[in-house]
């Protein structure tokens, strides 16, 4: 089915969908500020 | 038959109205059932409003100890807090409103009104509980609704709260407390005081044929709203918020032990209150809400950066 | 998606013709193909019996001309042309670099100014963001912004263009590590749901114990 082919080609094309380093930073700033709070979260419960 | 409930039976309506049932018990209402269309139109209207209330008014009938309530719309009114009262120019939007409705042929009446809180949870404070009392006196059957926008992004599932006040001084009996949720330091004392003055009511929802036909319409554009928003990004004041709320109530708490030590043997009437929650477990308790939400948006952004990202050609 | 709804009928209605053509009628076709405006994508006429018959004949540059539409670029057009292709008109000349935007859109994300005016020989940039806008966003086989202080178009979407035979491993392969991938983020999902439960029942051990011993004492006490 070529036209099912063209549109799995199109889908694939798009991945990754983000690779820029800048996103890499942000991403693993955002992960780590939120393992921060729940840490903080943990101690506070503690 | 899903769409029966849609259908209005004026006789039903007016035979209810004359009996008056909610009369004889003040917990006679004891459900609401809220279609699609009202919720979504009510949930999108409290979050346009952003950290501002805004309020409007809910159409509806009755179907024995259930308020249905089937559609409702906005009123040009902000910070209910300030003017639950809905002044002059809402009560001629009102008024104009339902006349028109009837034109067009929706013969519901109008049956409560709802305004946002955003961020503090979904109760009737001090002033929304004079209100809807005032309602009830002069425009039964009629419902209270409080939606949180915040809260519902945070928490990925709409937090919303339907409540009927009991008559004045009216002493309920003692009941379950609904479900804890948390209320910031500087609502304490309104929600405390009024808590015991109304009661709140069980929701579900329900939709016709033709709204699952278009909510399956706009089941894609949903997820893909979905995917590409972070409740992490979204409600970053909102956690700060709740954050330092969370420092003040520890702050009280540390202060408030402090005193106790200071005190004398504990009281018989001070031990019972150990047995209810103490405030440092209501704390634990807001501070495990505020981590599970934070990690969910995490594990949601986790997800998709392995499944979108991680794809190599 | 909405491009191959559009451009299915379209199709059809050439291999429907192609099934019942041969020699000169077949290059007329193909030519009106390659000029139609919806039309970008043309494997399915390659796949067509009488156009395989083409290959050998002398109409042989007719079945070059749709593979180069298929598969080419404007670049190969102009590399090939010494291999005596016909002259495009100027509706195939739009169509060709109208799929070289495609080709371009399918490597890479962010297409500089510089590399698109040299791909599709266009002299300014005026020029260039004229054809994105006016014959790829609103033909709909892409979708994208023009940054026009970084001089780059960003894409956003771009329509898959006709598959190389050998291309196909190429995309099983992709397709098959995104899947493995996503049946290891399952299983690893499966896994913490499994091991939060083990813990959440440990906790509550845990606290019944605490609170029995609670009452032990108080009872001793």
């Amino acid at each position: 089915d070529h036209s099912l082919l063209r549109q799995v080609s199109s889908l694939l094309r798009r991945l990754p969908t983000m690779e820029s380093e800048k996103f890499q930073d942000d991403f693993l700033m955002e992960f780590n500020d939120t393992l921060l709070i729940t840490y903080l979260a943990m101690f506070t419960n503690c | 038959d899903a769409d029966a409930i849609y259908a209005y039976d004026e006789a039903a309506q007016t035979k209810s109205q004359q009996e008056k049932p909610w009369t004889q018990d003040p917990n006679y209402f004891k459900k609401v059932r809220i279609s699609a269309l009202a919720l979504l139109k009510m949930v999108v209207h409290a979050r346009s409003g952003g950290t501002i209330e805004v309020m409007g008014l809910m159409q509806g009938k009755t179907d024995g100890n259930a308020i249905v309530v089937m559609d409702a719309f906005a009123l040009p009114v902000e910070g209910t807090e300030t003017r639950v009262n809905a002044q002059a120019d809402a009560y001629e939007y009102m008024v104009d409103y339902s006349q028109t409705n009837k034109q067009a042929g929706r013969l519901e009446n109008v049956v409560g009104w709802y305004h946002s809180h955003p961020g503090y949870g979904c109760w009737l404070s001090g002033i929304d509980v004079s209100t809807q009392m005032l309602n009830q006196q002069f425009q039964e059957p009629f419902l209270a609704v409080v939606i949180d926008p915040t809260r519902t992004v945070s928490a990925g599932k709409v937090e919303i709260g339907a409540f009927r006040t009991y008559p004045e001084g009216y002493k309920p009996p003692d009941e379950p407390v609904s479900e804890y949720q948390t209320i910031p330091l500087n609502k304490i004392e309104d929600f405390g005081v009024h808590c015991k003055q109304y009661y709140s009511l069980d929701i579900t929802y329900f939709k016709s044929s033709l709204d699952c036909h278009l909510l399956d319409l706009l089941w894609n554009k949903y997820w893909v709203n979905t995917l590409s928003s972070s409740p992490l990004l979204a409600n970053r004041d909102y956690v700060a918020g709740q954050i330092s709320d969370l420092a003040e109530k520890l702050e009280q708490a540390e202060n408030q032990l402090a005193h106790t030590r200071l005190g004398s043997f504990l009281g018989p009437s001070q031990r019972k209150k150990e047995h209810e929650e103490s405030q440092l477990a209501k704390i634990t308790r807001d501070s495990s809400k505020i981590t599970v939400e934070q990690v969910h948006g995490l594990m949601s952004q986790v997800i998709k950066d392995i499944l979108f990202n991680s794809v190599r050609h | 998606m909405d491009i191959e709804h559009r451009q299915a009928e379209i199709i059809d209605h050439f291999v429907k013709q192609a099934e019942v053509m041969d020699g000169a009628s077949l290059a007329a076709l193909v030519l009106e193909a390659t000029s139609h405006p919806s039309l970008f994508a043309f494997s399915e006429i390659l796949a067509s019996p009488n156009v395989r018959k083409l290959e050998g004949s002398r109409y042989s540059l007719t079945l070059d001309l749709l593979r180069l539409f298929a598969y080419g670029t404007w670049n190969d057009y102009e590399v090939s042309n010494s291999g005596g292709l016909p002259a495009l008109l100027p509706d195939q000349v739009r169509k060709l670099k109208q799929l070289t935007v495609l080709t371009l859109a399918e490597t890479k994300k962010v297409l500089p100014y510089d590399q698109l005016m040299q791909e599709i020989d266009v002299s300014n940039v005026r020029e260039l963001e004229d054809f994105l806008i006016n014959e790829c966003m609103y033909a709909g086989i892409v979708r994208g912004k023009l940054d026009q202080l970084r001089r780059c178009f960003e894409v956003q979407f771009a329509a898959g263009r006709d598959l190389r035979p050998e291309q196909l491993n190429n995309m099983i392969q992709t397709l098959s590590n995104w899947l493995g991938t996503s049946d290891n983020l399952l299983q690893s999902i499966q896994e913490k749901i499994k091991w939060a439960d083990a813990m959440s029942e440990a906790d509550k051990r845990h606290h019944k114990e605490i609170e029995d011993r609670v009452e032990d004492v108080k009872k001793s006490l």
